[in-house]
């Protein structure tokens, strides 16, 4: 996990 | 992973390759805005750290590496191999002018206040206005834009555009909703429309792209 969001896109 | 997204990541794939081939082929970097390149190069650099903390998928992580490559060797392309083509007295957008406002922004505005995330947020917003050096060159450079690089621009455009199909069907597929890169992506493929309009009538003729001054 990123910080609280996982950037899943390119 | 969705159609939208995934022709849109194989649109912007195709983009880099296009601009590749047309500078390695022609041997010439002529009416290819280094400094559009460099922003791109950052885009990637600052959007793609994740690469060694996030593991997402396969396919995630060879096209970011394969995105990072490509930039990079484009940007040694036009500022070294073929520096003597590089049109420098054309490409002079100042582009302090987007990267102090677009930083300040993605320190005030983003979904948490952490290292990574910053530069994610800085990359987003950054990708939105990296391609005004570019379009600001063609307009100046007797409007006359290679055809090959319209092919370079239009599938640039068109891919961020299908990233917004792709963030509408995630939102009712998925539910998911970044404000941020949403709000960004529409700003990013407004700023083609234009060149768009313009593709669309003279290019797909068989005429010559020619940007209004």
């Amino acid at each position: 996990r990123v910080g609280i969001y996982m950037h899943d896109e390119l | 992973m969705n159609i939208f997204r995934l022709v849109g990541d194989l649109s912007h794939l195709a983009a880099l390759i296009i601009l590749l081939l047309k500078i390695w082929k022609s041997r010439s970097c002529a009416g290819v805005s280094g400094k559009s390149q460099i922003m791109f190069a950052m885009v990637y650099m600052t959007r793609y750290l994740d690469l060694f903390t996030t593991f997402v998928s396969v396919y995630n992580s060879v096209m970011k590496v394969v995105f990072l490559l490509f930039s990079f060797v484009t940007v040694y392309l036009i500022y070294f191999k073929f520096k003597a083509t590089y049109d420098g007295n054309h490409d002079t957008f100042r582009v302090e002018f987007l990267v102090v406002p677009v930083a300040g922004l993605a320190v005030l505005v983003n979904h948490e206040f952490s290292f990574l995330e910053i530069l994610w947020t800085f990359s987003i917003y950054l990708e939105s206005v990296a391609i005004l050096p570019q379009l600001f060159m063609i307009s100046k450079t007797g409007c006359e834009a290679e055809t090959i690089t319209s092919h370079y621009l239009f599938a640039l455009g068109i891919y961020r555009a299908l990233y917004i199909a792709n963030w509408i069907f995630r939102y009712y597929m998925e539910g998911f909703f970044d404000f941020i890169a949403i709000v960004a992506g529409c700003v990013q493929t407004i700023l083609y429309c234009d060149f768009f309009y313009l593709y669309v009538t003279k290019v797909w003729k068989g005429k010559r792209l020619t940007i209004p001054a």
